[in-house]
């Protein structure tokens, strides 16, 4: 049981490290609180951003956190990849920067494995292969495809 | 396996019949606060399953169907793409549609045909597709993941592996 | 006590309807769950936005829930208004019409009150009289003061 | 009473003395992730006295301290404008320092001079100044506040009335 878990634990580091260096410049990994006895304690998850000092996502800013545990949970799929991803409004704590970085890393991941994206931030939305837009009237929500040209007018 | 198609129709904000056609690749879904983004990730829940009226922001599944409108039912279909034949199912596409009467009774249909809960059930397991995978990340929910205890993370891990 | 509750009550949700009305089109108010015994019930929170039905917070959407609680919490301050406020991204899940709403209002509000507001939008940055710059070099954070047109350029 | 000034050393990401000199009205702050925007809300909840390192967002008050500096202290001083005189100090700006050594002993100064933590908490109460009023709203705070039971809403009215 130990060593399936630690197997497994190991692969999934190993995804974790791969999945956010694509995302961001810096790294993350996970740490087993009590490596002799994994079960008798936690597991740290670890994110360095640029040339800061590596912390536990717990004292991460809001922004940190929200890369980290994207990465952590594309990371942590039984199977993996996942037939399919949807996200809704992960991005909502991003800066511009960071926004654009996780854009072109969900393009580069939706060659493998679909990607349903829910999102109010333009960076994001031009990276699509296909948009959506919602609407609603008198409390009754429609559907339409959009041109990415005419979605930034929309925004506005 | 990915998700061909969804139709709506009486779910939540969606009274009128809708579709969405996604791609295979990038699908985005845009709109102002309120217009029923979120309503859609519950939509594709439903139709895979789901249970909890929690996990599809309700307090009673009764609540799902669209207040307001004379048609007293919600239904969702859902198409996935089959062609690796991981859904041990004999055809290319898979559709599910699930039904929920104001009475509470609900039904399924699989590619038009009457089945049970437990073989839908029983058919996306075969194929690693849940309604509440780590694969679907609700609005909100990024922060519950990062402020996980190191013991809570544990847990989560052994669950998965 | 219950006279004295059921009187600061209507008090704040006086307070609640002036304030909702003044950031959305809508309407928002408090309901008691047991008027007759308002301690053995709870407290609902109402919002009505647009020409939609009205609906109790948990069940509105990410957006419409940020706007009421923005509301419901100024409504309830001890002391009316508070002396200062200070939000930390308050506007993260609004989409653009309704971040020009809130810094609308909140532009209103600190005629009387101070306002403190951390934001990545342009939108409300555009309203402030005073912004600051928060810069990370190698792990040390420094401050300068911005100019608002120089803000735009940093943003992108 | 509203903020004049704050200055910081040696507390979280601002190893370096740093000023911030706010108006009256409307100020705002911006930055990248991670730059330290939300460590100067701490830095003000610090300064009013706050005692619970969860709401600085640590799990012990010694990790305020900036790492990987030489000084081992965190100091925080918060001005604010008494014209009213509802802090109950006869001057017209009443600055409130708080340090915090690597040892874990506290210090508290009003304007310079040595005061004690309950001397302070006192003269902030008396302006209903507190470090965790409900008009400081931190990050990512509005969704505990939007999906509070009707119950527990109940309970925060009481407190308050
Ligand atoms: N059973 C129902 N009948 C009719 N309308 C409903 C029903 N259930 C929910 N709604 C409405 O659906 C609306 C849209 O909700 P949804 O959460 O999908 O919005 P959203 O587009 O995700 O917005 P945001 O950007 O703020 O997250 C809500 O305002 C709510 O009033
Ligand atoms: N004691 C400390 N010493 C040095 N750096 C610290 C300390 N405590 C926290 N930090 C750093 O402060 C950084 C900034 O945190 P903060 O939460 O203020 O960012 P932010 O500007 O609010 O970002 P976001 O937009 O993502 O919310 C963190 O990345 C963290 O590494
Ligand atoms: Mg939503
Ligand atoms: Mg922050």
């Amino acid at each position: 049981k130990k060593e399936a878990f630690i197997k497994s634990f190991e692969q999934i580091d190993k995804r974790l490290r791969e999945i956010f260096k694509q995302i961001v410049d810096g790294n993350a990994w996970l740490e087993l609180e009590n490596p002799d006895n994994p079960f008798d304690g936690g597991v740290f998850l670890i994110g360095q951003f640029g040339d800061k000092q590596p912390r536990e996502s717990a004292s991460l800013s809001g922004g940190e956190k929200a890369v980290l545990s994207v990465a952590f949970l594309m990371a942590i799929q039984s199977s993996y990849p996942a037939n399919f991803y949807i996200f809704d409004e992960i991005d909502a704590n991003l800066d511009a920067e960071k926004a654009e970085k996780l854009g072109n890393f969900l393009k580069k991941w939706s060659m493998s494995s679909q990607i349903i994206l829910i999102s109010l931030k333009d960076t994001m939305l031009s990276k699509a292969d296909k948009v959506f837009g919602v609407y609603e009237r008198e409390g009754v929500s429609q559907v339409i495809p959009l041109e990415m040209s005419k979605v930034s007018n929309e925004q506005q | 396996v990915y998700i061909l198609k969804l139709e709506l129709k009486g779910f939540k904000s969606f009274r009128d019949h809708t579709t969405l056609e996604f791609t295979k690749g990038f699908n985005a879904i845009t709109g102002k606060n309120g217009s029923g983004k979120s309503n859609i990730l519950d939509a594709i829940r439903f139709a895979l399953g789901s249970n909890s009226p929690k996990s599809l922001r309700e307090s009673r599944m009764s609540r799902l169907i669209n207040e307001g409108s004379r048609n007293k039912f919600a239904r969702v279909s859902i198409t996935l793409s089959n062609e690796n034949g991981s859904i041990p199912v004999n055809s290319e596409k898979v559709t599910i549609t699930r039904e929920l009467m104001e009475d509470g009774t609900q039904r399924y249909f699989l590619n038009g045909k009457r089945i049970t809960k437990n073989a839908i059930e029983d058919l996306l397991a075969a194929a690693s597709i849940s309604s509440d995978g780590l694969n679907i990340v609700p609005q909100g929910s990024l922060n519950t993941i990062a402020d996980m205890s190191p013991s809570d993370r544990m847990q989560l891990l052994q669950e998965i592996i």
